[in-house]
């Protein structure tokens, strides 16, 4: 394990626990996606059921399950324990228009036909798009609460720092994984946007709003 | 084993 994927690991839980934190402090959920997060914890679902099948190391089966709870407890706050404060009204992605394609594109470009491959695939394709209802929504209601853009900023290194991590192991291993790269690619250019206007504005105190 | 690899990765 190299410095990259260690890294890119920690700001993947620090940005789950960050969007649980602004949940549970401010007892709302206001401009969080339910889609997203219940397209998170699909992709957590389809990805992680080799925790039954395979035992890599303690590291892997903890995280796997951490990430687990986590994608299952924001999903429940958001639709269960503080629904009121839910705004389903702009949180209106079609979710077909995501889950047709990468239903679809699992099944054509895998490593292997077994039913364990295309749904690891699957989640790898569905993680790439699983943000935009979240993107989509900030950009419908031009706003989004500085904490929120948190949690987007530290999603959004994960997978920069995934990326550092491929080219790490394709220097070092000689390993690459066409399918994960491809789609990590496409996932971090999502954000390059955000990025922008992270840096630009919240990082000097200013609330995200979009003209 | 490439597949293998790859899903010691989260």
């Amino acid at each position: 394990m190299n410095i990259f994927r260690i890294l890119g690991d920690v700001s993947h839980l620090l940005a789950m626990i960050i969007l649980l934190v602004k949940i549970w402090r401010s007892k709302s959920c206001a401009g969080i996606s339910g889609k997203s997060q219940v397209l998170f914890a699909i992709v957590f679902t389809s990805r992680y059921l080799d925790l039954f099948t395979n035992f890599f190391s303690i590291y892997n089966t903890v995280m796997k399950f951490v990430f687990l709870m986590c994608a299952y407890i924001t999903v429940y706050l958001i639709y269960g324990k503080f629904r009121k404060t839910f705004d389903n009204e702009n949180d209106s992605f079609r979710l077909e228009f995501l889950l047709i394609p990468v239903t679809g594109l699992s099944f054509l470009e895998n490593q292997s036909f077994t039913p364990l491959e295309i749904l690891w695939t699957f989640s790898i394709y569905l993680e790439s798009v699983a943000i935009l209802p979240q993107l989509f929504m900030i950009s419908k209601t031009g706003e989004a609460e500085t904490i929120t853009t948190h949690y987007l900023f530290f999603l959004g290194l994960y997978h920069a720092l995934y990326l550092a991590n491929w080219i790490w192991r394709y220097q070092t291993e000689n390993y690459y994984d066409q399918i994960a790269v491809v789609s990590g690619v496409v996932q971090t250019i999502f954000y390059c946007d955000f990025f922008y206007l992270y840096v630009t504005k919240v990082l000097k105190g200013k609330k995200l709003s979009l003209p | 084993n490439i597949i293998l690899k790859k899903k010691d990765e989260l």
